[in-house]
């Protein structure tokens, strides 16, 4: 995925079967923000790989206060590389006789 | 306590926590 200063990772480990999982979300290269970001630390939240959209995590974010507006497509870019990864890493894990 | 939560208005929970050192390290 692409570099984009904003560093996802899961909280929890995958069991592969449920669709809420915990992500653990903190800015490594501010540089790489638009807007001036304030050191909060790593932001855990839980992310629903079937209903929920990044792009709209990432507003909560924005309105929460833990980055500015013109940022918020880089935050969603970034969970949602990662949520592309569990899912891909799901999907392989998938039993191949079935 | 090192870690703060914050509740969206859209009822989501964001736990704010020391980003892991060593993960940073990593790179």
């Amino acid at each position: 995925a692409e570099d984009t200063g904003v560093r996802v990772e899961l909280n929890e480990e995958d069991d592969g079967k449920k669709s809420s999982i915990a992500l653990k979300l903190w800015v490594e290269d501010p540089k790489k923000l638009k807007g001036k970001y304030k050191d909060t630390g790593a932001i855990e939240f839980t992310f629903d790989l079937v209903s929920e959209v990044p792009e709209v995590v990432a507003q909560e974010m924005v309105e929460s206060g833990f980055f500015l507006d013109c940022d918020v497509k880089i935050v969603g870019k970034s969970i949602r590389d990662r949520v592309a990864l569990i899912k891909w890493r799901r999907e392989r894990t998938v039993s191949p006789g079935n | 306590s090192a870690t703060a939560q914050v509740v969206h208005s859209a009822g989501r929970r964001f736990i704010v926590s020391p980003v892991p050192e060593a993960r940073l390290k990593e790179q």
